[in-house]
């Protein structure tokens, strides 16, 4: 099994 | 002030068809440099980031900074009514809540001017620092949309891998599972045509096709694709706009539970 990561584990918000 | 004269206005209308499916609501950002976006999915997995530099344009005047919320579904249904040879121009005002799109016919015996409202969008922006990837692959567009559009009848992610021997695209469903090996070809006349893989390492990463395929919808805009991967970041994929800038898709990997 799978888990989708999200962008933000990987940028910070500005 | 706004006003941005596109002499090919196909190509606003190829980057809208692009990410409208992705992306249903951005702020375009007008400043000196060019018109931009950046906009995440809703569930934050994919962002798409466009540029299109102010050089590009026929005439580009643009006083102040200006963000501009749009709903990227209603500038589709106007950017549809322009002809495909038509000249786009975009006009706005500080302090108002519409954008004009202005379409001229090549022959300049049809102007039309579609006015839309504007909404107030909190944007998210992402901070993306420049990165080293550890493999680059550039290969023709269309083979990769083909890539994606084949695995994704057999399964829903795609494992990449790049190695010396070349990239290979993988899937695994119900029915069977499918791999494809592309080897480095950089001996046809069109450089177009070349799969080139810049490697410093091996690296391998899953990602889920149905956000593959709709980035495919850039095709459109290049002829060739540049997929950027490192294990510790999001893969990017990138179609280049020809002497007017890019737009690039970013997508986090999957990870074994």
């Amino acid at each position: 099994n799978e888990t989708q990561l999200r962008l933000d584990a990987f940028y910070t918000f500005n | 002030m706004l006003e941005l004269r596109l002499i090919q206005g196909s190509l606003l209308k190829k980057v809208l068809e692009a990410i409208k499916d992705l992306v249903t609501e951005a702020n375009f950002d007008c400043s000196a440099t060019g018109f931009s976006l950046q906009a995440m999915d809703s569930s934050h997995v994919a962002l798409v980031a466009l540029l299109l530099r102010s050089e590009g344009f026929d005439h580009y005047r643009c006083d102040r900074n200006l963000s501009m919320g749009i709903n990227l579904n209603n500038m589709s249904k106007m950017l549809r009514c322009a002809g495909p040879e038509d000249i786009i121009t975009i006009k706005g005002d500080d302090g108002t809540d519409t954008v004009t799109f202005m379409f001229e016919s090549q022959k300049q015996d049809k102007i039309s001017d579609f006015e839309m409202k504007l909404m107030d969008i909190d944007s998210e922006h992402l901070g993306i620092p420049d990165a080293e990837y550890q493999a680059i692959v550039r290969m023709p567009s269309a083979e990769f949309a083909r890539i994606c559009k084949d695995l994704g009848s057999i399964g829903d992610t795609v494992v990449i891998s790049v190695t010396k021997e070349g990239v290979k695209f993988f899937t695994r469903g119900d029915v069977g599972s499918a791999n494809i090996v592309c080897r480095q070809n950089t001996s046809v006349d069109k450089p177009e045509d070349s799969t080139v893989i810049e490697m410093n390492e091996p690296v391998s990463l899953t990602f889920a096709l149905r956000y593959m395929n709709s980035f495919t919808k850039a095709t459109t805009l290049s002829e060739v694709v540049t997929i950027s991967l490192s294990s510790e970041l999001p893969v990017v994929v990138e179609y280049k706009i020809a002497e007017m800038g890019y737009i690039r898709f970013y997508l986090a990997p999957k990870i074994e539970d």
